[in-house]
């Protein structure tokens, strides 16, 4: 996948951190410290389809079928996560019991073009 | 901003400046934690657990780990053994004792375990950790009950009990799977333990409460397999 920088026009991985401490929640989230919600953004003309983050097979695949299906029909695609990970957090409930839990698909990974 | 950015919920951001963008991105991942922790908002911690008792409940769950025959009183689990589910949300809820009446000879403990849990998950295994104060010499008898609200909320039925002869301080375990499993079940969310010791011994818990020995009930639960309809 592709990070973002700053002038990034196409589909990448744009990283955002969220300090509990900034957010005042760091009292009843013991760990971790912040959460990585990153996000995909940016364009993904004809010619990305399919790109980075799955096989370059599969690009080619999508590329083809394009051609095939006479390619000026084909619309742009979508920027979405193609890879993610679980966040693990260990936090008070409303009890003040002490819950560790791992939410699934929560950090974006890596991005790509459907 | 392209025209596609119209479609494209994330390339709305980049039409903002920075400032608006990061407050918007706040609250989106405040908003998606807590609605996969399914909490309607943050928690306002009253009780907060003293970093002694905290370290010596997962010592105490470590040692149990990998020893689960310790010499304590470790009971057979009773929760029929469920295999895991592949990729369903799981916890470590770890829940500490609150005081309940209490006389020379009966102590009550209680143990919360939240709403949001409750309805949600199907208990895998539950333990309940006690630290015996210092018996005495010979060995002394002390009951468990497990405690919990009949059909009508009113009256305590207990669910389990368990006799077991005490002899020296020390930390023992018991497992009391079924019982917070069957709470769940009733939609209850509290455990009551009632401890009741002979005559001479008098409090078998630690006296005072020392924070590290505090009894606690360590459970692991998984998300309920989602309702599916079968079409045949």
């Amino acid at each position: 996948g592709i990070d973002c920088s700053r002038d990034s026009k196409m589909c990448c991985r744009q990283e955002f951190f969220v300090d509990f401490k900034e957010i005042g929640w760091e009292d009843w989230i013991l760990q971790p410290e912040g959460y990585h919600m990153n996000y995909c953004a940016g364009l993904c003309p004809l010619h990305m389809a399919g790109i980075p983050g799955l096989a370059a097979s599969f690009h080619t695949a999508v590329l083809n079928l394009i051609k095939a299906n006479n390619a000026d029909a084909a619309v742009d695609s979508c920027c979405v996560p193609t890879q993610r990970r679980p966040l693990s957090l260990l936090y008070y409930d409303r009890d003040s019991n002490i819950v560790k839990t791992d939410i699934p698909d929560m950090i974006v990974d890596a991005c790509g073009c459907t | 901003v392209a025209p596609m950015g119209a479609r494209c919920p994330a390339c709305g951001l980049a039409a903002l400046d920075p400032a608006a963008q990061r407050h918007i991105l706040m609250a989106r991942a405040k908003q998606s934690i807590l609605a996969k922790l399914r909490l309607p908002g943050r928690p306002n911690i009253t009780q907060p657990v003293s970093r002694g008792a905290l370290l010596t409940a997962l010592g105490r769950m470590h040692v149990q780990r990998m020893d689960p025959v310790s010499p304590g009183m470790s009971h057979e689990s009773s929760v029929p053994h469920l295999h895991p589910g592949v990729g369903l949300q799981e916890y470590e809820i770890l829940s500490f004792a609150e005081s309940g009446s209490s006389t020379s000879r009966r102590v009550h403990l209680h143990f919360r375990f939240t709403r949001e849990l409750a309805g949600n998950v199907e208990i895998l295994k539950a333990t309940l950790y006690l630290f015996w104060a210092d018996p005495g010499p010979g060995t002394h008898p002390v009951t468990i009950r497990l405690l919990q609200p009949d059909l009508t909320g009113l009256n305590m039925t207990v669910a389990h009990e368990a006799r077991l002869e005490v002899q020296r301080a020390g930390w023992a375990t018991l497992d009391v799977g079924q019982a917070v499993q069957s709470l769940f079940g009733q939609g209850s969310q509290r455990l009551t333990v009632e401890l009741e010791a002979a005559e001479d011994w008098g409090s078998p818990l630690l006296a005072g409460h020392s924070d590290s020995h505090w009894p606690f009930v360590a459970a692991q639960a998984r998300a309920r397999m989602p309702h599916r309809v079968q079409r045949r």
